[in-house]
């Protein structure tokens, strides 16, 4: 199963993680 | 061996010059190619067609969604008691699912599909503080932008994002409303006022006002008329209604008073006086913004249930019914389209940047989503030869709250989860 997260944001949205990289949930993904 | 491959003398032979004419024929060719082959309909949409390697297309002939329908039923037998510690920690062993924060003892799962749904203990997945967390266990398959309305599946390879979403057409039947429990509001006093941006609301204004239908049933809709290519209007079979309710989470199961706070944060987070009587769930954005993407792959031994990423509203969802291909990094790898082929739950709603969305994709094993807060929703069911590729039912979630025009979610708020078959 696979989870996909389309959103808008400011153009400073940063993102905090690497492909390949094990997540939990409620682990940043990246902000503002 | 060794000698053979020491002592052999090599002997070079000049290629024929018809190969090599050949060879820079064919490479010209490939630079030829566009880089991209799209099929459209008469209205200009993106049809998806199964694309790939050999391998993809056997994958294609097989009965997927019977294959995991069976799967899901061999996975609710019923397991013995004695058996399932030693079961499931086989299992466990297998799949590297960690057992120290399960919530129950593993006797207390009556079959592998009810383990595969397990909760965790209370605190185990404390929300970071930003305003982006992820949704689920999971490995981050892939992240970025989005460019010209397509999303990198892998590199070099893309999607439309209106074929993942779906597209409002004009000819389009209206949406089918949920509606949501009667709320006893009694319950509360004219104490209970959301203070959000200066502004008060009454718990009635947050919550809405009762609706006829009490078991959360969606209103029957009217067949889709004929020629609507992308959008059907109908409602699934409401059997197994019961099953579906979440217990300890959904808002059927809170208190009033819970709901009403659980709202007024979520209404406060986004601003409430700007989004207010704001629809549309729309993906243009807004100057100054960018859309952004990232898929998470959850593995068979990850923990299943899915939460909010972020506060934001959902507005409506769209069931696409689809093909459940594997989604593995490997199949993700080389089917084209992988996401917008499979069955799918597409929840469109808005944060407090403008749009937001999330949207699980059901594979083989696990071709069941849940979402706590929609008991209408089946999946899994049915034909797929009576949903074509891009056909989708909506619903719309705006008597869960008439401020918010939806229903709102917290950050981390458990919001459903992916079931065996």
């Amino acid at each position: 199963s696979t989870i996909v997260l389309i959103f808008e944001a400011p153009q400073d949205f940063q993102f905090s993680i690497t492909e390949g990289q094990k997540v939990q949930v409620g682990q940043e993904l990246g902000d503002v | 061996l060794a000698r053979a491959w020491a002592e052999t003398p090599t002997k070079w032979y000049p290629l024929p010059i018809a190969v090599g004419a050949l060879l820079l024929m064919f490479m010209q060719y490939r630079k030829r190619l566009p880089p991209r082959e799209v099929h459209v309909d008469e209205e200009g949409r993106e049809v998806v067609r199964l694309k790939g390697p050999w391998q993809v297309h056997v994958l294609g002939a097989l009965p997927l969604r019977n294959l995991s329908r069976v799967w899901g039923y061999l996975n609710s037998v019923e397991l013995p008691v004695w058996f399932r510690p030693t079961g499931l920690r086989v299992y466990s062993w297998i799949f590297g699912c960690n057992l120290d924060e399960i919530e129950h003892d593993l006797k207390s799962y009556k079959s592998l599909g009810d383990f595969f749904y397990r909760r965790l203990k209370a605190g185990a997945r404390p929300p970071a503080d930003s305003v982006l967390v992820s949704p689920a266990d999971g490995t981050i398959l892939h992240f970025g932008t989005i460019k010209n309305r397509r999303v990198e599946q892998v590199k070099g390879s893309t999607y439309s994002l209106d074929a993942l979403l779906g597209v409002e057409t004009s000819s389009s039947p209206p949406s089918t409303p949920v509606h949501f429990p009667e709320r006893d509001m009694a319950e509360l006093n004219d104490r209970h006022f959301a203070d959000i941006n200066g502004i008060e609301y009454s718990v009635q204004e947050l919550l809405g006002a009762s609706t006829p239908s009490s078991n959360g049933s969606a209103t029957p809709a009217r067949d889709a008329p004929a020629g609507i290519p992308l959008k059907e209007n109908a409602v699934d079979s409401p059997k197994k209604h019961g099953e579906l309710v979440d217990a300890s989470v959904s808002d059927e199961q809170s208190t009033t008073a819970e709901v009403a706070a659980r709202h007024a944060s979520v209404a406060a987070e986004m601003g409430v006086r700007a989004s207010a009587k704001r629809r549309g769930s729309g993906t243009e954005v807004k100057p100054g913004n960018e859309l952004f993407f990232t898929v998470i792959y959850l593995a068979p031994g990850d923990y299943h249930r899915f939460h909010s990423p972020t506060a934001w509203v959902v507005e409506k969802r769209r069931h696409f019914v689809g093909d459940l291909f594997s989604v593995s990094p490997w199949m993700a790898r080389r089917l084209e389209n992988l996401f917008v082929l499979n069955e799918r739950v597409a929840l469109l709603g808005r944060w407090k940047y403008g749009f937001f969305s999330m949207v699980p994709v059901g594979a083989t094993n696990v071709g069941s989503i849940r979402i706590n807060f929609d008991q209408d929703l089946r999946t899994n069911v049915g034909s797929r030869r009576n949903h074509p590729t891009g056909t989708y039912t909506e619903a719309v979630y705006s008597a869960a709250s008439p401020i918010l025009d939806g229903q709102p979610l917290t950050k981390a708020q458990e919001m459903g989860g992916f079931c065996l078959g």
